[in-house]
């Protein structure tokens, strides 16, 4: 579902460059359940841009759903990103003047599939599974950094979508409370066939992969199966 | 240096009141390295808010070096934050138009103690330790999550406070880079006698400090000294 050759990403700062990428593949099969690990400014965050369509490569190829995601209209990528990925970021970026609710309810409001009463069902459920039901009606600034997590996940999750990309979901989280959101995310995967790609820092997060690709300063380090570990 | 004596704190959202603090104790001695523990929604951050002075306790009494900080102007609170507390905040609260230098610098700036050559290379010898040296001219938005955090880490050990209250300061730090904040604040709590006070959900911080406070709902559920641990 994912296919990455030989990508770079340079950012330009005035006159200087970053390159935050210098060359790195990955391959990613439907169901997957795949943790990409590394040093804080490794690129975990460039690729996982990369793949979820917010950004765009210097170089190499990015491949998504099986479309080379460079020869994509913007409209097509708007597609690709509501109707097939869900994206966790690792700053949430949450809507500040919408509510729990509205929050999670927005990507469905932007696919026009479900009616109101099913939306409202779909939404409730999600808040439910990553505990936060009673915090419907509250804003973002209201709530606690491993609440406002757990709104992005459940936003991230809520248009059943094939693939999820996951920056640090469990960052902000207590141990209990992080073991069952990665258990949401296991079932997910168990049982809709949904593919995972996680950047994390967490072990718990990484024991459920059934791989651990590495990067370092830019660079594709190694890649490690679970059957392997 | 820091006594909290059954406070509570409420937030009041329209009619609804959020209890997020329901009568917690908490007695800190100068040269502490104390962690809070507990479930995401628990009170951590509304804690630390209250000691660091950026909010006020429903009820109850909170000191800081000795200070009742009801009593206080808002003068008075300002000098108490910026000489005697450094804030790691959990969303790191960076000033996005200031590079890194500049951010870590403003500190400096309002204390008025350091000349320009004195400020410099105490910035440049703080982004050394926190291993940001080579992104003083960034900006908080071109850098990653773990590097925005340890900026914040570095603006809040610059004026070399005698409290040191870290909301999750390594939340989105790999293990190595994790492991370097938490030596840098093991080494001043030991050389300099500073006091922290950290909201933590990792346990290698956890494993330094001398004492685990739980929270639990707003209450407080239990304090292990390390000794008995
Ligand atoms: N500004 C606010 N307005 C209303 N309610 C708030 C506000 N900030 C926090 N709360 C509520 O107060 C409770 C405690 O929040 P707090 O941020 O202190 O938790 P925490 O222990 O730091 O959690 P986390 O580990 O997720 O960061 C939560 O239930 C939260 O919803
Ligand atoms: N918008 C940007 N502009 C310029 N440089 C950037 C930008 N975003 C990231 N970088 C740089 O690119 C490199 C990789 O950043 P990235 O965010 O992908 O790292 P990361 O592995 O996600 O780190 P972390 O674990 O700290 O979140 C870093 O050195 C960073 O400074
Ligand atoms: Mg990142
Ligand atoms: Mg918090």
């Amino acid at each position: 579902i994912v296919s990455i050759t030989n990508v770079t990403k340079d950012y330009t700062l005035g006159k200087v460059v970053v390159p935050a990428l210098r060359g790195v593949d990955l391959e990613v099969h439907a169901g997957e359940f795949i943790s990409i690990a590394g040093p804080s400014g490794s690129g975990k965050t460039t690729l996982l841009n990369l793949i979820g369509c917010v950004d765009t490569a210097t170089g190499g190829v990015v491949r998504v759903a099986g479309q080379d995601t460079k020869q994509l209209t913007e409209r097509q990528l708007t597609n690709l990103r509501l109707n097939t990925i869900g994206f966790i970021f690792q700053s949430f970026n949450l809507v500040q003047v919408l509510s729990v609710f509205q929050n999670v309810e927005f990507p469905l409001l932007l696919q026009r599939k479900l009616d109101k009463a099913q939306r409202r069902e779909r939404v409730m459920q999600l808040l439910e599974q990553v505990g936060l039901a009673s915090h419907a009606k509250h804003r973002p600034n209201e709530l606690s950094g491993g609440q406002r997590q757990r709104v992005a996940v459940a936003r991230a999750l809520v248009t059943r979508p094939q693939l999820v990309l996951a920056d640090e979901p469990t960052a902000n989280l207590d141990s209990v409370t992080g073991q069952n959101i990665i258990d949401l995310m296991k079932e997910l995967n168990q049982k809709e066939g949904t593919t995972f790609i996680f950047s994390t820092h967490d072990a718990k997060v990484m024991s459920h992969a059934n791989a651990v690709v590495r990067l370092a300063d830019g660079n594709f380090l190694d890649r490690i199966s679970a059957a392997e570990a």
